[in-house]
């Protein structure tokens, strides 16, 4: 169960840095 | 208290007071304990978490206990939604999206800082027709209180003694933004947010040091769509 926790946390951390924006475009 | 106990105390229709222990017990349950937990909860958990919140929302005078039961119910569907079962339930949830807008408040702002941020992560998980349903829920929510639907996120924005609401403000805009594959979409949105003021405080925010790297995002992309147009 361990890699399907913190699902969330993982997206708010890549918006929080810009990293999920910079992923987006490619 | 087991999974269980949680939804017989949510459905028994607590007083204000015990209802907000339970819930930050819930939360706290809902972090540490297995996804076969949440799992085991959430059957009709969510559901009941939904009701409650839907309930406070319609209430039209609100008192502190209800700010803060709202503000804790919404830390629960964070912890709810922190695994893939939690979070495909309440996407796959219709009233989930529409109540999570409904609850925006400037007023609120650690409570709307948490609620833009979850809005922000569901822009970018890659679900189909996600951008839709959330600007779906962002406009019946605005409608109800005769606002645009936009307007709540750039007040949050203007709010500079909240500097946290004010970098997930300018998050949800850039996911906003940048989610449709079509240019005149992504144009179109990224008007509609000037328009809606943040044009007018697009210089101000500047100043913040905390909201570089989402500024920067926000004039990168305006300016790949410039070059693309």
């Amino acid at each position: 169960e361990g890699d399907e926790t913190g699902v969330m946390d993982s997206l708010m951390e890549a918006l929080q840095s810009g990293a999920a924006f910079r992923d987006r475009r490619k | 208290l087991s999974s269980q106990e949680y939804v017989h105390e949510l459905r028994s229709g607590i007083t204000e007071e015990k209802l907000l222990n339970c819930l930050e017990s819930l939360r706290v349950s809902l972090t540490s304990n297995p996804v076969s937990w949440v799992n085991n909860f959430g059957h009709e958990g969510l559901g009941l978490l939904l009701d409650a919140l839907e309930k406070l929302l319609d209430k039209k005078q609100q008192e502190n206990i209800d700010k803060r039961n709202q503000h804790k119910l919404i830390q629960c569907l964070k912890a709810f939604m922190n695994n893939k079962y939690g979070l495909q339930r309440i996407l796959g949830d219709e009233r989930s999206l529409l109540l999570l807008a409904r609850a925006i408040d400037p007023k609120q702002t650690n409570m709307m800082t948490e609620i833009v941020k979850i809005l922000s992560a569901f822009c970018i998980i890659g679900e189909e027709n996600i951008l839709d349903k959330i600007l779906a829920a962002m406009t019946i929510a605005a409608e109800r209180n005769n606002k645009e639907r936009f307007a709540p996120i750039v007040e949050g924005l203007e709010n500079h003694e909240a500097q946290q609401l004010q970098v997930a403000c300018m998050q949800l805009i850039n996911a906003l933004v940048t989610s449709p594959d079509d240019l005149d979409f992504r144009i179109h949105l990224r008007n509609e947010f000037l328009r809606c003021g943040l044009k007018k405080i697009l210089p101000e925010l500047k100043e913040t040091e905390e909201l570089d790297i989402q500024l920067k995002v926000f004039n990168e992309n305006k300016e790949e769509d410039s070059i693309e147009l």
